[in-house]
């Protein structure tokens, strides 16, 4: 498997990247406590969606998952 | 599986594609087979027929590109994103574009251009991602060989358009297990450098000591050269390997690696060739015995002199007894065996029985699927 991405700020950038192109996740939210919420929604529903441990949590199996080769295609419609 | 909003779909059964451009990863012969296959693959359970045109606007326009290639939804470089579709629909609708930066292929190296267009075109007709990662709909990429659909795509495209009015036989792959299914039954179980690997079907769920959550995953994702299904599976730790056993043949894993020279015959081990199958197979770490369970027997090997003990086969029911169904049958095959502190783990149908190796006797009974976390 591809290393995922090191430092902890690459790892939440990367996880926000894909939350928005799959789950709708608006951007510009970041830094603020509203927008962690939100991306702690967003990471939920994609943990729902591939079957892992629903924690809300950028855990490694949910950065593994993220990393994978994928169809570009939303999971959750708009 | 899932649907767009609204249930969008082609308000028609003759369906037009145009390949736009080529890649030149493969012969322009091969793409257009590739496309033809996996619009073929939805043709087959629906009413749907497909039509190409070779200039002019089409339903359903195919083309290769990088990076942004014309629809402000740019690809991502090598790796990442493979390829989109667009919804059915006037304009973009129904449009599927592959990533030039992609290495395309027609075998089962990275990537299968036939399973991704068979996807994408699952879009281009209507559906949405499954959850079901034994699905095609499933938004990652995983090569795995035959009919790609499973019931759960077929369930899904035949709620938009309805079955195919010829009645094509198709073999549609199984839905995905469940883990917490109670009446779960699995084909083997091994360790694998403290990981458990469990297998079942076409797929295989990893328990690593780290992972609080077991991960499923096609057999064929993770090791192409294996056979769709797996009979048994055993670690002997001295020598760092796994062997996995399908029908007659074996294979040998050093980590996550095929060992070079494998597949092998059983017989090599010793049987007869009248054993065309292993039940289970678990290594003793205390003996240096492997057992092996076929049918009603089960037999010892010993992997120090490479050689089948004397006297076996025997009768799993003589020598394992007190294993009852629920029915009160005793149990005289296995499907799958573990090992670990002087117990035996053998699994049989929904049921494991925890087997105290020396005392002879059983001493629990639990659900296969404790074995899952469930």
């Amino acid at each position: 498997a591809e290393p995922l991405p090191g430092n902890k700020t690459e790892k939440w950038l990367f996880a926000e990247r894909y939350l928005r192109r799959y789950y709708g996740m608006q951007p510009g939210l970041l830094g603020t406590s509203k927008s962690s919420d939100v991306m702690t929604e967003k990471i939920r529903a994609m943990q729902s969606f591939y079957k892992l441990e629903v924690t809300g949590k950028l855990d490694h199996n949910t950065l593994q998952v993220m990393k994978k080769p994928r169809c570009g295609v939303p999971d959750v419609a708009e | 599986y899932n649907l767009f909003p609204k249930k969008l779909k082609w308000q028609k059964t003759l369906v037009t594609f145009r390949i736009t451009n080529y890649t030149p990863d493969l012969k322009k012969e091969d793409v257009d087979q590739a496309i033809h296959d996996a619009l073929k693959v939805w043709s087959v359970v629906t009413p749907l027929k497909f039509k190409k045109l070779h200039e002019g606007i089409a339903d359903i326009m195919i083309g290769f590109g990088r990076r942004e290639h014309g629809d402000h939804n740019p690809f991502d470089g090598p790796e990442g994103l493979l390829a989109h579709a667009y919804a059915p629909g006037e304009g973009l609708g129904g449009d599927t574009h592959f990533d030039e930066d992609e290495t395309w292929t027609k075998d089962s190296h990275t990537y299968n251009l036939f399973l991704v267009a068979a996807h994408e075109f699952g879009h281009a007709l209507g559906m949405g991602h499954s959850k079901d990662p034994g699905s095609l709909m499933y938004p990652v990429y995983s090569y795995a060989q035959g009919f790609p659909l499973s019931e759960d795509d077929i369930k899904g495209i035949q709620e938009l358009y309805g079955p195919n009015p010829d009645h094509k036989k198709v073999k549609p792959k199984p839905e995905a297990p469940n883990k917490c299914d109670p009446e779960l039954s699995i084909d083997a179980v091994t360790e694998l450098r403290g990981e458990k690997l469990v297998f079942k079907d076409r797929f295989f769920w990893r328990l690593h000591p780290q992972f609080t959550e077991p991960e499923l995953t096609l057999i064929q994702s993770t090791w192409p050269q294996l056979p769709k299904k797996v009979n048994a599976a055993y670690e002997n730790l001295e020598k760092d390997i796994v062997i996995i056993f399908s029908g007659i043949r074996m294979w040998a894993l050093n980590g996550y690696t095929l060992v070079p020279g494998y597949p092998k015959y059983i017989h090599r081990l010793g049987f007869p060739k009248s054993v065309r199958k292993i039940d289970a197979a678990v290594h003793i770490d205390d003996t240096g015995k492997t057992l092996f369970f076929t049918d009603e027997d089960y037999w010892s090997y010993n992997e120090q002199s490479g050689k089948m003990d004397p006297g076996y086969p025997k009768s799993i029911k003589d020598d394992f007894p007190g294993m009852q169904e629920r029915d009160g049958d005793e149990v005289d095959e296995v499907d799958a065996a573990s090992y670990k502190n002087g117990y035996l783990y053998l699994f049989h149908e929904n049921l494991q029985y925890e087997y105290s190796y020396n005392k002879r006797k059983v001493a629990r009974i639990m659900r296969t699927n404790d074995l899952l976390n469930c």
